[in-house]
């Protein structure tokens, strides 16, 4: 039996409701709760003292979540983004682009949601800002066929990266999963590899219905990464904690904003200190 | 689910007589737990249990056979009341009328818009699509072809809005539009809508304007209905309850807010929009 300290009541109270308020939902601040009273065990417990354990705690949950994205050797890579509808896909592909541009990469985008209404020309409008290409067919075409004209393209043409969008999907539609499982397949037949990152694009104003996002999104195409939009404004992005429990995801990128500039690595202090505030 | 987890708690005391106090606070916890699960705000949760407690010691629930249902019967009817009130209706006033949707980012105001259009056109209505957004890249094309889609009229109010607005209610007349939808850009979580928004509720004398929230929203759901005060919501629409989404909100926002919920999107066509069944949403939020 490892020692624990007791927390009073209020503070215990208090303690919940940052976590709870942070969307971690009941079973990891349960669980976090109990880790920051065995850290405590034994110490003067004020809360300068349970905000400290806190935080220790939190960053350990999310032990192996922090990985800079690197771009893969292999030429082209290819970055393949999937979630569910307006977690903010699009709009961070454009924002990836534009980061490995800056980089001095060549990216190729492709627009795979051949399904919802003016999807194609939201992709082309932001392709057009960059001033960067985007592989198209016309609506209602297959998406593994756009993908692999896309991938054919980039191959002959010499670009270093391909970033795929997809619809988005109800994690629940197995015929939408399905077809995100084709997707890769196809990019596997043309690579001879899978997409070197098969990136979950989460909103960060999701409650508990994120994991069962990242379950089942990652059954259908085994992700590798996460990104987490919307962290601007009041949303804190706790829904994150449990996916680290479960799946231990890295996530590459934050979202904090609409503007293409407006993404950054996911470091882990400072979601951590800002969850906590 | 939740009345296996009760009837487990109560399970032992079956033929026992009374609960004790301990006995009640474990099923209370049980609930605690669905209900946070559910995204419900962890306020309203607090809120809502301590007056379920008060009722279930005055109906001297611990007499009952059936303590598990009991207590959830008590939960249920507490829950269907903040969500049903009078069956609200869109308002619908003035010459034209005008509804505008307003929500944070990504919440589905778009393609309600053309739900909502098809379903004032079953109404007998005459609605005209109306793009307030000009930040959103390709937001006039996509309401334009969910527009074509229905056969409906569509015009862009996006290089003043609020003046766009004004000449379009002239024109409406002419027209013989009766309705108006006003599709308006998404907010950042918790923040305040784009500037023109209230200008542009008031200058219009908007009878409706719906809060459209994603059924997949998290505690953040209440500081996004306050962050639309300024607009004066009338209303509440639910969207992508097609997929597995708790819902707490549609608990939240009516209890601290007292925002009904008028529809519910139930997925991505013009057809997948539903009234809303607070009876039908108590059981889903439950577990
Ligand atoms: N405030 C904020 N808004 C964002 C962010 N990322 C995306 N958005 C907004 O969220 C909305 C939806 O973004 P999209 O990129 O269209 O989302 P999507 O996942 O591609 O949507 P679907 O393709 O319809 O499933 C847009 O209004 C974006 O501007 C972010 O980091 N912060
Ligand atoms: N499955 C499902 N998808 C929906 C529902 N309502 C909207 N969507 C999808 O959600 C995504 C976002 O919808 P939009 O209508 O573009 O959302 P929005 O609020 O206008 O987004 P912004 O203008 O960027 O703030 C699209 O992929 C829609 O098809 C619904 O009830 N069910
Ligand atoms: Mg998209
Ligand atoms: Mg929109």
């Amino acid at each position: 039996f490892k020692g624990k300290a007791r927390l009073d009541q209020d503070a215990l109270l208090r303690l919940e409701e940052v976590l709870l308020a942070a969307d971690v939902g009941p079973e990891a601040t349960a669980f976090i709760v109990r880790s920051v009273e065995e850290k405590l065990a034994g110490q003067a417990v004020d809360w300068n003292a349970i905000q400290a354990a806190l935080e220790e705690t939190l960053v350990q949950a999310l032990n192996g979540v922090e990985r800079p994205f690197v771009l893969p050797r292999e030429k082209p890579a290819v970055l393949m983004f999937v979630g569910v509808n307006g977690s903010g896909k699009t709009t961070t592909v454009a924002k990836v682009a534009r980061l490995l541009r800056e980089e001095g990469h060549n990216p190729l985008l492709v627009a795979a949601d051949t399904f919802r209404a003016a999807a194609i020309d939201q992709l082309e409008v932001l392709g057009q800002e960059l001033g960067l290409k985007v592989m198209a067919h016309q609506p209602g075409a297959d998406p593994g066929a756009v993908v692999h004209d896309g991938l054919a393209h980039a191959r002959s043409a010499g670009y270093d990266v391909v970033l795929v969008d997809t619809a988005g999907r109800l994690q629940t539609k197995r015929p939408l999963m399905e077809e995100l499982g084709k997707v890769r397949r196809v990019v596997e037949k043309v690579q001879g590899r899978p997409p070197d990152e098969r990136i979950l694009v989460i909103d960060a104003t999701v409650g508990q219905n994120a994991l069962s996002q990242a379950q089942l999104f990652h059954e259908a195409v085994g992700l590798t990464s996460l990104a987490v939009t919307k962290l601007d404004g009041t949303a804190r992005g706790g829904a994150v904690i449990p996916i680290a429990r479960h799946l231990n995801l890295p996530i590459l990128w934050v979202g904090v904003g609409e503007g293409l500039e407006d993404l950054e690595p996911f470091r882990t202090q400072e979601f951590v200190r800002a969850l906590t505030r | 689910s939740l009345t296996d987890k009760l009837g487990q708690v109560f399970a032992r005391l079956r033929g026992k007589g009374t609960l004790t106090e301990a006995e009640i606070q474990a099923g209370l916890r049980e609930i605690r737990q669905a209900l946070l699960a559910a995204d419900v705000h962890y306020q309203v949760v607090r809120d809502l249990l301590a007056k379920v407690e008060e009722q279930a010691r005055a109906q001297k629930i611990v007499q009952s056979l059936t303590p598990a249902q009991q207590l959830l019967a008590l939960v249920r009817q507490e829950m269907t009341q903040a969500m049903g009130g009078e069956a609200t209706k869109l308002k619908l006033s003035g010459k034209p009328a005008v509804l505008v949707l307003v929500g944070p980012a990504g919440s589905g105001k778009t393609t309600t818009a053309g739900k909502l259009a098809r379903h004032l056109v079953r109404k007998g209505r005459k609605p005209a699509l109306i793009c307030a957004d000009p930040f959103r890249p390709a937001a006039e094309e996509q309401l334009a072809l969910l527009a074509k889609k229905l056969g409906l009229p569509f015009a862009p109010a996006t290089s003043d809005p609020v003046r766009d607005l004004t000449t379009l209610a002239q024109r409406a007349a002419r027209e013989l539009w009766d309705v108006l939808i006003v599709d308006t850009p998404g907010s950042p979580p918790g923040e305040s809508p784009a500037d023109f928004l209230p200008e542009l509720i008031q200058t219009t004398k908007a009878g409706d304007v719906l809060l459209v929230l994603d059924a997949m929203v998290g505690q953040e759901a209440l500081g996004m209905g306050q962050a639309f005060a300024g607009c004066g919501v009338t209303g509440l629409i639910l969207t992508k309850l097609d997929g597995d989404a708790r819902g707490g909100a549609a608990l939240s926002l009516p209890r601290r807010l007292g925002l009904p919920v008028l529809f519910a999107g139930t997925g991505e066509k013009p057809e997948d929009l539903e009234p809303f069944h607070p009876q039908r949403m108590a059981d889903r939020i439950l577990g």
